[in-house]
């Protein structure tokens, strides 16, 4: 399919296994074709795909096939966002933000591993202001649920089956805790996390002994170090 | 358009191996 084909069959209203047929091979197509491609269908497909991902959020009861789409879904903005375009389009959209911070479901394991990352990388590359609209973000969607906002995310380290979401979940605290300029935020962000459930739950990170972990762990506890020594 | 690809995996490497965080630093 062309891009405009692609922009064509979400504008329709498709949904369920024919959804996802679609979302299947537009991840492929983002994939592999050139980035002019992906521009192409950027500019009225990267909304059009948020207005799906809204729709699917917004449904009280979620069914097995809207899980489906929802991780597919995800998969294809990470697939978009392999550009010098698509991560600038991402990041100059706020409700992108806003509903990859509601996706995050420690339910869901490997799609929240995906948005993590993706969270992650955007504070990594993102403006100076990222930060607060990510955290604007983050904490919009846990009030939605009645909760702290820094607990799913806390609750994805929980995970102990799903080592992969462990690593990623600990990489984007690291992402949010190194961010700020300043030393006060830095040691705020932290704080907060560690008051979270983060402090009980670091020695039993500690004794798994994997390396991707131990990378993280060792990020987190030299930053932390580094940051007492500035105060 | 080759060098405007792969900017994702690029910085999910970097954040990986730890040396996203340790150019932060510097």
């Amino acid at each position: 399919l062309s891009s405009q084909e692609y922009v064509h069959e979400l504008r329709s209203g498709i949904s369920d296994e024919k959804l996802l047929n679609c979302l299947e091979s537009l991840r492929i197509s983002l994939t592999s074709n050139p980035v002019s491609w992906v521009n192409n269908f950027g500019h009225e497909g990267l909304g059009l795909l948020l207005d799906v991902l809204e729709k699917l959020l917004d449904k009280k009861q979620q069914e097995n096939i809207d899980k489906k789409n929802q991780y597919k879904l995800i998969q294809c903005l990470k697939a978009f966002m392999n550009n010098k375009f698509g991560l600038q389009r991402i990041l100059e959209d706020e409700r992108s933000l806003l509903l990859l911070a509601r996706a995050i479901d420690p339910k869901q394991p490997n799609m929240m591993t995906e948005i993590v990352k993706i969270l992650s990388a955007i504070c990594i590359v993102g403006e100076e202001n990222i930060l607060d609209k990510l955290l604007g973000a983050i904490t919009t969607a846990a009030e939605r649920n009645n909760r702290e906002r820094f607990s799913p995310i806390v609750e994805g380290l929980e995970n102990h089956e799903a080592l992969q979401l462990q690593v990623a979940c600990m990489q984007f605290i690291n992402a949010l805790v190194t961010s700020p300029y300043e030393l006060d935020f830095r040691i705020h962000l932290r704080n907060e996390f560690l008051r979270s459930g983060l402090k009980t739950m670091l020695p039993d990170l500690k004794e798994k002994e994997n390396d991707e972990l131990d990378i993280q762990l060792k990020v987190f506890d030299e930053n932390k170090e580094d940051d007492l020594t500035e105060l | 358009e080759g060098d405007e690809t792969g900017v994702m995996d690029n910085l999910l490497e970097a954040l990986q191996s730890g040396a996203a965080f340790r150019d932060r630093r510097k």
